[in-house]
């Protein structure tokens, strides 16, 4: 057996120069490597592979709680672009990426779109969003009847389909959102403005020498 | 409220689509 003087980065499959990343993104290198912090304890969760799988994300969402839940398989989905079935250092970082408060509305209403268009056919159908309120109505003490879930839909598709032929695209959502900003509060995450001090050991293990930027 | 009529308004308050979690120790 050979001996690699290999630090704990080196050993993740998925680890990728932060330089590189902070180069792509709106993230400074700090950041970057404060988010390898996170990285770290969430892809440690369960299996210390330096991946994260659906398990680990989802017991990282919801808080050492086990539980199934469909938006939270659609989130790691999209976070997974290579469809590995897990998430390695360099995707979190680009997929959180979209989420800072710095990057342009049309890469987040981009990613929304892709969110909400579930099987991918490039259109948000009635069926899927059905799916999802019933799912979400499964999730929470809301109970809704059939009609009032139809009436919602009714609503939303009038609203948002302007050639009502019974399902959303990409134009339409783009105007849809524009004129409900709110929807779009979930795609973006003060959080990541702060990640250095939220994990300031990523000081002890960094790599770069020069950290203040 | 004119936002419990829109089905994209209620699906986006799912804890699932919470990403803000991942961040709070």
């Amino acid at each position: 057996m050979g001996c690699f003087a290999s630090t704990a980065k080196r050993q993740h499959p998925g680890y990728e120069d932060p330089v590189r990343l902070a180069s792509q993104t709106a993230f400074s290198v700090s950041e970057v490597e404060a988010l390898f912090e996170l990285f770290k304890n969430i892809s440690g969760s369960v299996i210390d592979d330096g991946l994260i799988n659906k398990e680990e994300f989802q017991l990282a969402l919801f808080k050492n709680q086990r539980k199934e839940n469909l938006f939270a398989n659609r989130i790691f989905d999209l976070f997974d672009v290579k469809k590995r079935g897990v998430i390695d250092f360099g995707d979190f970082v680009r997929a959180l990426n979209v989420f800072h408060p710095n990057i342009p509305m049309e890469e987040k209403n981009d990613f929304s779109f892709k969110l909400y268009d579930m099987d991918g056919t490039g259109f948000i159908e009635r069926k899927e969003v059905k799916q999802m309120l019933i799912a979400l109505l499964g999730e929470s003490e809301m109970r809704l009847s059939d009609e009032i879930i139809e009436t919602i839909l009714d609503k939303t598709f009038s609203d948002a389909d302007a050639n009502q032929d019974g399902k959303i695209d990409r134009a339409e959502w783009e105007s849809f959102v524009t004129r409900n900003p709110s929807l779009m509060k979930i795609m973006t995450l003060p959080y990541l403005k702060d990640i250095t001090t939220t994990f300031p050991s990523f000081v002890f293990n960094s790599e770069v020498d020069d950290l203040v930027t | 409220r004119p936002e419990s009529m829109n089905a994209f308004a209620l699906i986006s308050r799912s804890q699932g689509f919470n990403l803000g979690n991942l961040f709070e120790k």
